[in-house]
Parts: C-alpha cells; structure tokens; sequence
C-alpha cells in the first residue's frame, strides 16, 4: 500500500462525480455543511471539467462522513487537532472518500476552530488525485491555514496541479475569467521588491503580499508563512511595519489603519487610523516605518519626506515633515521599507536596500533587497 | 534569542509518530548491523526540506522543526489497498 502511490498517479476517468453526505458535525447546522462542502467542491469544478453532482443514496464516488478515532479504515484519527481530515485518491470503492476527524470544532466561517470549507476544498483536492504541496501558500500545503472562505480564490500551484490531471474548465468565460490566481513570492527572486521589514524579538520579518519571511540568528534558510497564520486578523499586502521597543508591539500599517500586536495578540484598541500618531489628515498612507533604537524614535516615510514620532512621549516631534535627502544621503524619492540591523539602518528603495550610518546620514552601501534573506 | 529547548522522550515518540504518520517511515526490521544515517534522521531531513525548514536531520537545531510538527494539519492523500 504505501508504494501504491509512487507509482501511480490515480486520477478519474470521467468528468462527472457523484458525492453524498453520509453524516454531519454537531458544531454546525447541517445547510451551513451542504454549502461549505458545495463550494469545496466547486472550487475544483472552476478550474477544471469536473462537474459534481449530489445523491442522496447508493454509493457516491465521494462519500463524506465525521467520524473519530478509529472509524472504520485503516488510518484512525487522534483527537482534537494534529491530524483534522483525510481522503483516499481516486479508485473504486473507498477512493475519493473524505473523512472529517470529528473530535475537531468546525466552524462555517469564523477563524476559532477550523473553517469547513478550508478543509474539506484541500481533502478534495486528495479526493481528486492531488498530493501534498510544499507551496506556503498553496491549499494542497499540509498545515491548516485560516483563509476567508468569501474572499477565497484557489493559488496558481493548486490550478496547475488539478490542471495537470483533468485540463482547464471549457466553460470558463474567456471576457471575464475572474481573479487571477495568487502566486507564492520567492524570496531569491531578483526582482523583489518587499513590502515592509521589522524585527520581531530578535528575529526579522520581512513582509511581501500576504506573506513573510521569518529569519532568526540560528537559521539558514527563512522561514515562509502566510501572515494570517500567525495573525489571524491582521492584514496583508502591508504597507510599513516596525517594532517599537518601547512598548514591546510589531505595528502593521495599510492606508490609514495601524494594527498593533503583542505577540500573536491583537492589542486592544486597534486597529486604529495613524492619525493617532499625530500625522495629518493628509497622509492616507505611509511607506515605511522604522524604528531608532538608540532615540527611541519612530520615522514615518510618506514620499520624499519623513515625520519623527517620540515614542516615550507618543507625540510626533516638531519641525517634520523633513525632506528625506536631508538626513539620508542621496534618498530623494519614495522608499518600500525601512529597518534597523545591527546598529545600521537599511532602507528599500523598490529591488534596492540602501545601507546607512543613521548618526551621520552617510550612505555605506547600495545592496540587493533580497541581501538578507540568505539567498 | 530563543532559548534552545531540551529535546524531551515526548518530543521524539512525538516526531518519530509524526514521521510514520506523514513521511512513510517504516519500522526497521532485521539485523540492524548496518551503520549509516538512521532512517529517523534521514525522514527528518526529509520533512525539513520539504517544509523550507533548515536541514540537520536533529530535533535539537531549533524550535522551527518541533513547532512545525505541532501545528494542525491534513492526513496525506490515502490509498485503498
């Protein structure tokens, strides 16, 4: 059995399938598990020609069922979290059957337990002849990842898997093809251009999309994660980030809102607009965030300028907004990110870092912005 | 700086359950006269790499590896025999 799926890659013959619902979860009503496994489904059928039709009796080839501990196959479950679901791949008789572990709480759309949808759409993509993805941000990855089943849109690795197996969806309107699938930033591409940087408690951050990349001083290789799962609530395609030391937070910046978390917690009161910083109405954004650890001084960059925020006495300093070439050699336009790195001060400007003595505002360095994701 | 964790008994059933349960390691059977890389170390290494995670084939390098091995996740794909 466990050499059965290397050499073969089990797929169906035929477009149309058959599923049926054989039992349902307590922790939701039985529509709110009809929609979600419907629309699990239908995220495969967008995609594809697979078209997937509900009975009620006899034997689907997709049967559905909650069950815990040891259920009847081979594989039983283990409580609550660790393994949350499984599914064989596509062969008569038990292939393409979804198990759900029961001792799980499912949720229908709420990110305190395990949204329905999310689980289900990645076990029927095993269902389907899929296997496990190494792509952070793909479905077919195997950690649970909270998404908004509302907003969710199946990533590029997924589409090229299914696609692989069964071809592109000969209904999908060619005028209006709908989102575009997203893709998983590579760290050592040349042509990145980051979306924010921090440190975090003695590690970096560095945020692209709805993504980072967590480097800590004992690793080689960094970290890829999708930001919600550290963050559930937190936003993604940022805008600046920064830790203020002075308080112990990671900020998070998108237009005007600034989310603050303590760890993994969002602070309370926030998310809350950056004019609680004191900066003018007229900023609907700013660019970048860095903070000075030897003045205890947050920098704002919006444009070719920069505002100095105290923050012992969270007040924004006078005389600000500066031009940035005033302080920064050289640094006349807008910049992408801003950090602190061992007592340097780095600032991205697009697929550039600038490397400054912040003391004396003298450039040091121009590097590559992937410099320090150890490519 | 984290402060590197002790590897605990807990630990490793809890790594080696993991890796019968996701990486196809198999209980080592036979004559065990053979040395080389364990095939505990050697699925390990595996699940680093495919997680992005730093190669050392140990639990004891950082928290990344035990923390990844913690998280919720999905059965792989089954196969009736």
């Amino acid at each position: 059995c466990q050499f059965l799926h290397i050499w073969n890659n089990p797929k169906w013959e035929k477009n149309s399938l058959t599923y049926m619902i054989e039992n349902y979860t307590p922790d939701m009503s039985t529509s709110e598990v009809d929609d979600s496994i419907e629309k699990a489904l239908q995220v495969w059928a967008d995609v594809t020609p697979l078209r997937f039709t509900r009975i009620y009796s006899g034997t689907a080839d997709i049967m559905i069922s909650f069950g815990s501990k040891s259920h009847g196959d081979f594989y039983p479950f283990d409580g609550p979290d660790g393994i949350l679901a499984h599914a064989f791949a596509p062969a008569p008789g038990l292939g393409g059957d979804a198990h759900f572990d029961e001792d799980e709480t499912f949720t229908f759309r709420s990110n305190t337990g395990y949204v329905l949808f999310m689980v289900a759409a990645h076990e029927f993509g095993h269902s389907l002849g899929l296997s496990h993805s190494n792509d952070p941000g793909a479905l077919m990855y195997p950690v649970y990842t909270y998404s908004n089943p509302d907003t969710f849109v199946l990533p590029r690795d997924d589409v090229n898997g299914i696609q692989s197996l069964y071809g592109p969806n000969p209904d999908k309107d060619p005028v209006q093809p709908g989102p575009e699938p997203p893709t998983t930033p590579n760290s050592c591409d040349s042509a990145l251009v980051l979306d924010a940087v921090s440190t975090l408690r003695g590690e970096m951050i560095f945020f692209k999309d709805s993504f980072f990349w967590r480097s800590y001083p004992q690793s080689t290789t960094p970290q890829q994660s999708l930001i919600t799962n550290f963050w559930p609530n937190a936003p993604i395609n940022i805008d600046a980030a920064y830790e203020s030391q002075y308080s112990d937070n990671i900020l998070l910046f998108k237009g005007r809102r600034v989310w603050a978390f303590s760890g993994y917690d969002l602070v309370r009161g926030y998310p809350k607009s950056i004019s609680s910083f004191g900066l003018p109405e007229s900023v609907s954004k700013i660019d970048a965030a860095l903070y000075d650890v030897e003045s205890g001084k947050t920098l704002f960059f919006v444009g070719s300028s920069y505002y100095s925020y105290d923050e012992a006495k969270k007040t924004m300093d006078q005389g600000f907004p500066k031009r940035s070439d005033e302080t920064f050699t050289g640094l006349t336009s807008k910049v992408t990110a801003a950090f602190q790195y061992k007592g340097y001060t780095y600032i991205n400007r697009g697929q550039h870092m600038l490397k400054y003595n912040l003391r004396t505002g003298s450039l040091l360095r121009v590097l590559r912005t992937s410099y320090l994701l150890q490519c | 700086v984290p402060i590197p964790q002790e590897v605990t008994v807990e630990d490793e059933y809890f790594a080696e359950s993991y890796l019968k349960n996701f990486f196809n390691l198999t209980e080592e059977t036979g004559p065990t006269i053979r040395r080389g890389i364990s095939p505990v170390s050697k699925k390990l290494s595996e699940m680093q790499r495919f997680f992005g995670l730093k190669i050392t084939g140990t639990l004891t390098a950082d928290l990344a590896t035990r923390e990844k091995m913690k998280k919720p996740r999905f059965g792989v794909s089954r196969h009736q025999c």
